[in-house]
């Protein structure tokens, strides 16, 4: 996955930090500090799409077998979709002043391409 | 991208207002975003701070580990050293909650746990510990001696007077500690009627006579408050799936 540095218009994973104590909220979440709300942007074009590794899904095969056959989807848009992801575990108080420790399931963006 | 001069002064705030609002906007898409994965409908009110001292023996009771500052979970592989896992397919919760009493409680035994259900969400309980810490007073020469007490913990149903056993247990005592008492079956039932106070009752056979006593409530005492601590899941997925 490409990480955007401000020179590629490909798709590509913009790092985005949140620091709890900046937006008031280092109040009920103990941990951690801040959150990677990384996400994806920039163009998909044609040679980028279902490039091995870069996005293994259900729809790059379907359109991989396409090609294959000599049918080129032409009108097919390929999109910048995060490829990886990870699980954030969250330790917090609730309303009722409980501490809670959670493992939230695909949370962080880690890598991005084209489907 | 190096201003231009049709990026001067004169040109107005109009790019980087609208960059500012674009960032403001970005920001609260986010905060929806944590909110909406914890199940919360807003950010929780927190009026008063738990105390310190609570809290601190809570957290080292945690059963699932820590939390890593970046907040990737760490879960050990088989060579004990912990890798960052990338394929945790379900969601699990552990809660931790502090004991409560009314001031007006007739009995000093009485205790509750206001524990939530976060968002009405079916949480399958798989373990939940009352945790009691009971202090022991030797006497001259009595330093070492074991101690057996009975301790029974009783559920009470809200606004009703008669309770019920949940938990019988007996407990040897050398020195000061931290002892649990399982009460899984009681919050999954709990949570299953869609109430979040469970009200219980600690009685201790035997304490007087050894002068043992289990700490409850005590605001001059927080670090040994009794808590709660749930490990829950959501009942849709009951098998946890891992790859390494």
């Amino acid at each position: 996955g490409l990480e955007c540095d401000g020179r590629t218009s490909l798709c590509c994973r913009q790092q985005f930090y949140i620091d709890f104590g900046l937006i008031g909220w280092n109040d009920w979440i103990i941990a951690p500090k801040g959150y990677y709300g990384n996400y994806c942007e920039g163009s998909c074009p044609a040679y980028m799409a279902g490039v091995p590794g870069s996005a293994s899904s259900f729809h790059t095969a379907v359109v991989n077998q396409y090609r294959m056959r000599g049918l080129s989807p032409g009108s097919m848009n390929s999109c910048c979709i995060p490829t990886k992801l990870s699980t954030m575990s969250m330790l917090y108080f609730d309303d009722e002043y409980n501490i809670v420790k959670r493992d939230v399931p695909n949370m962080i963006v880690e890598e991005c391409g084209c489907a | 991208q190096a201003p231009t001069q049709d990026t001067c002064t004169s040109c107005g705030l109009g790019q980087p207002e609208e960059s500012v609002r674009m960032d403001v906007e970005f920001l609260e898409a986010v905060k929806r975003h944590i909110l909406n994965r914890l199940h919360m409908r807003d950010r929780p009110n927190i009026t008063h701070p738990i105390p310190k001292a609570a809290m601190v023996t809570a957290l080292r009771k945690l059963h699932a580990g820590k939390v890593r500052e970046d907040g990737r979970v760490e879960i050990p592989n088989l060579d004990g050293q912990a890798t960052s896992d990338h394929e945790v397919l379900e969601q699990t919760s552990e809660i931790i909650s502090f004991a409560e009493s009314d001031e007006l409680a007739s009995s000093k035994t009485s205790l509750y746990f206001l524990v939530s259900n976060e968002g009405n969400q079916n949480l399958f309980v798989s373990q939940a510990n009352l945790w009691l810490y009971f202090k022991v007073f030797p006497s001259n020469g009595e330093k070492g001696v074991r101690r057996k007490v009975t301790v029974k913990v009783y559920l009470q149903e809200a606004g009703a007077s008669s309770t019920w056993s949940a938990v019988e247990k007996r407990v040897e005592l050398k020195r000061s500690g931290w002892h649990t008492f399982p009460l899984t079956q009681a919050i999954q039932a709990l949570l299953e009627k869609g109430e979040r106070r469970q009200n219980l009752e600690v009685r201790c056979e035997g304490c007087q006579d050894v002068v043992v006593t289990p700490v409850l409530v005590n605001p001059d005492d927080e670090a040994h408050r009794p808590f709660l601590v749930v490990q829950a899941r959501a009942a849709n997925s009951k098998h946890r799936i891992r790859k390494r």
